[in-house]
């Protein structure tokens, strides 16, 4: 059996509305140590990787591994029902057909209960392997998304270029041209606005921002993104949690 | 211009 108690409901909504828009059918595989998802989008260009430790949660047990095969869509709607600053506990059986979500509402003796049903979710799952990386990024994950949102209206691509002093993203379109330029930057009074570039190699790689589009849609969940980049191979967004991941994994767009 | 690849061609059912 599966309980799962979040000391907040918004880690859980944060999360769905980070992914929902790039997976819709996917399996939440519940075991002893957390609750982890991966899911690819319909065209195989972005995959999404999710673990809630069991460290997140206020209370945790799940006995033997479930699996919840979940309708993202139907899934952000119940989920939407409850506040943000509720207690909310997962509850399923141990082969489940559907799974209990109860909201408690902190300053009143409200209870919600919810139940979404559980569907059969055939998924491809893809392995992968640790790389070693060109390079690693780390810098404010608002600003990577006021980055992309502004270049997205140029173009349909991101080229990202980074050396060793710069991080330098691009965009060339019809009607013009943009690029933002970064330099690491430490900051110790607030940790969360440093920049830092780890390099072993030059990157200069593209991606389709409509996919990024869909990645910085995490960045509620943390304040600071990883961009993990090699040439010529799928690039890796994080988004850490207090224990855990949100992690997207997005192929790169060849120059012809 | 630029082709959006696949991750099939980099990452391998387990």
């Amino acid at each position: 059996m599966l309980e799962g108690k979040f000391e907040e409901a918004s880690l859980l909504k944060k999360v769905v509305e980070s992914i929902k828009d790039s997976v819709q059918l996917c399996n939440f595989v519940c075991s002893e140590h957390g609750i982890t998802v991966q899911a690819v989008d319909d065209s195989r260009v972005l995959l999404v990787s999710l673990l809630i430790g069991n460290e997140v949660f206020s209370d945790y047990r799940c006995d033997r591994n479930i699996t919840l095969g979940v309708d993202l869509k139907s899934f952000a709607k119940i989920i939407r029902c409850g506040g943000n600053d509720d207690y909310l506990t997962l509850i399923a059986e141990d082969s489940p057909d559907s799974v209990t979500l109860v909201f408690e509402d902190k300053n009143s003796d409200r209870i919600s209960e919810y139940s979404l049903k559980l569907m059969e979710i055939d998924n491809e799952f893809l392995k992968i392997d640790d790389m070693d990386y060109d390079s690693v990024i780390k810098m404010p994950s608002i600003d990577f998304q006021k980055i992309c949102r502004d270049l997205s209206t140029l173009s349909e691509s991101l080229q990202i270029l980074i050396t060793k002093d710069s991080i330098k993203f691009m965009a060339e379109g019809e009607t013009g041209n943009g690029s933002v330029i970064l330099k690491p930057r430490t900051d110790i009074d607030k940790p969360e606005q440093s920049i830092t570039v780890k390099l072993n190699n030059a990157v200069n790689s593209t991606f389709g921002l409509k996919y990024i589009a869909d990645i910085v849609k995490g960045t509620s969940l943390s304040n600071q993104i990883v961009i993990k980049i090699s040439n010529r191979t799928p690039a890796l967004f994080e988004y850490k949690l207090q224990s855990g991941y949100l992690r997207f994994y997005l192929a790169p767009k060849f120059e012809d | 211009t630029s082709t959006q690849t696949t991750l099939s061609s980099f990452f391998k059912p387990f």
